[in-house]
């Protein structure tokens, strides 16, 4: 289970919070992963106070809503990402950053399912750009298959739809690093020439997470 | 630690790095109080399996806040989350936000429901505010009740640990995890308009976590 609570002194409407909180947590909350397990319990609220005597934000188009929007979308980010950090047995972060898809939402899809998946090749230090590029196809979203694009970091694994031959040594040592210092691993993807761009947070599948989760009864 | 017994010390849990987007912002101490107007506070109630990490936390607004939420589109909705969604389509603000740990109140049928109307009730009276003011959140293991009569019996103590220290919000985050290792929490500062406005968060999770929330 995820919770969140996130607090405000700006003065928002009702109904343009409401969209604005809605708005972040599809960008952040709604795209990360774990084990693909949906809570019963996942919840966040958020609460704005008005107590900086800002002026009463009514409209999502305003400059002010955007700036806050924005500043919104950080925050939640930064506690999404921490929560795919701290994965239950992880060893590293997994950021998928997918672009050149037709819009946010079928980029924010495909993320999400390279995300999801098992990835246990992470765990295991394999640069496995096969499973990047078949989780990326089963996300049910169109797009050319040659124009698909996946690197690893900095170390292009497939452009144009074709596998490229790369140094697997430097590529399973960018894997090993990140994991000895539980840091971030980066998988970039391009599906193509749109501007929908979006990203996806996930951690690596370990034995752990097996062990305490098999020790965790209803 | 503290002398107070029963409140370990917030230290107990070291906090997640947060890799905060740039952006035209600055990250502040603080939390979920960062904002003016915000209190919290996390204290043990008795209420996890085992430990005695603290388990209830609450914040609080000192005037009523415009709400917002987003919830699970799991069918079994845990009775909080039912609770919530009730509470939102009635009303625009809030002023509490109660936080369990230990139980998640899910397929607990009517009788978690009531626990959950009786939790807020409870702190709506202590903070004498309106019921439908107080939102409630849980996480925990599927299937079993709250532990009421502890949660209950601690929430004089729990408002009067209210602050709007950075305190209150590193032990209220503490206070909500589950089988995380890290505390997870936030703030930031920035400029809407010609005005200084503060954003802060706490979160939890690190098992069952795929939100697909609306």
């Amino acid at each position: 289970t995820m919770l969140g609570v996130m607090t405000t002194d700006a003065s928002v409407a009702t109904n343009i919070w409401r969209e604005m909180v809605r708005k972040s947590v599809s960008r952040s909350f709604n795209q990360i992963t774990v084990d693909g397990d949906t809570s019963t319990n996942d919840t966040v609220i958020a609460l704005a106070s008005g107590a900086s005597g800002s002026t009463k934000i009514s409209s999502l188009e305003s400059s002010d809503a955007q700036q806050l929007q924005a500043c919104l979308d950080a925050v939640m980010q930064g506690l999404a990402k921490s929560i795919a950090w701290d994965g239950e047995g992880a060893t590293c972060l997994i950021e998928i950053t997918v672009s050149g898809a037709s819009n946010e939402a079928e980029a924010a899809k495909i993320a999400r399912s390279v995300a999801s998946s098992s990835l246990a090749a992470v765990y295991g230090r394999d640069p496995n750009w096969g499973r990047i590029a078949c989780a990326v196809g089963y996300a049910g979203i169109h797009f050319n298959i040659n124009d698909l694009r996946v690197s690893l970091g900095d170390i292009l694994l497939m452009n144009n739809g074709q596998p490229l031959p790369f140094d697997r040594y430097a590529a399973s040592t960018y894997l090993k690093e990140a994991g000895q210092i539980h840091g971030t691993v980066n998988i970039d993807i391009s599906v193509g020439n749109g501007h929908g761009s979006s990203k996806a947070w996930g951690c690596d599948l370990s034995y752990d997470y097996v062990k305490i989760n098999a020790e965790y009864t209803t | 630690s503290s002398a107070d017994a029963g409140v370990v010390s917030v230290k107990s849990m070291p906090a997640a790095p947060i890799l905060l987007p740039e952006g035209p912002w600055k990250q502040i101490p603080g939390g979920v109080t960062a904002a003016k107007g915000f209190k919290a506070a996390g204290i043990y109630g008795g209420l996890r399996a085992k430990g005695e990490k603290p388990d209830l936390a609450l914040v609080t607004c000192d005037v009523d806040a415009t709400a917002a939420g987003a919830f699970t589109t799991n069918l079994v909705a845990a009775a909080p989350v039912l609770y919530c969604r009730h509470i939102l389509d009635i009303s625009e603000t809030g002023r509490a936000v109660l936080i369990n740990a230990g139980q998640a109140n899910a397929a607990t049928g009517d009788a978690g429901y009531q626990d959950t109307v009786e939790c807020s009730n409870a702190v709506a009276q202590l903070l004498h505010v309106r019921p439908e003011s107080v939102l409630i959140e849980s996480t925990g293991v599927i299937g079993q009740r709250i532990k009421k009569e502890a949660l209950l019996s601690s929430l004089p103590k729990l408002v009067a640990s209210l602050t709007s220290a950075t305190e209150g919000a590193d032990s209220a985050a503490v206070a909500i995890t589950t089988t995380d290792l890290v505390s997870k929490s936030i703030a930031v500062e920035t400029e809407v308009g010609a005005t200084v406005v503060r954003v802060g968060g706490m979160a939890k999770g690190s098992g069952m976590i795929h939100p697909n929330m609306a």
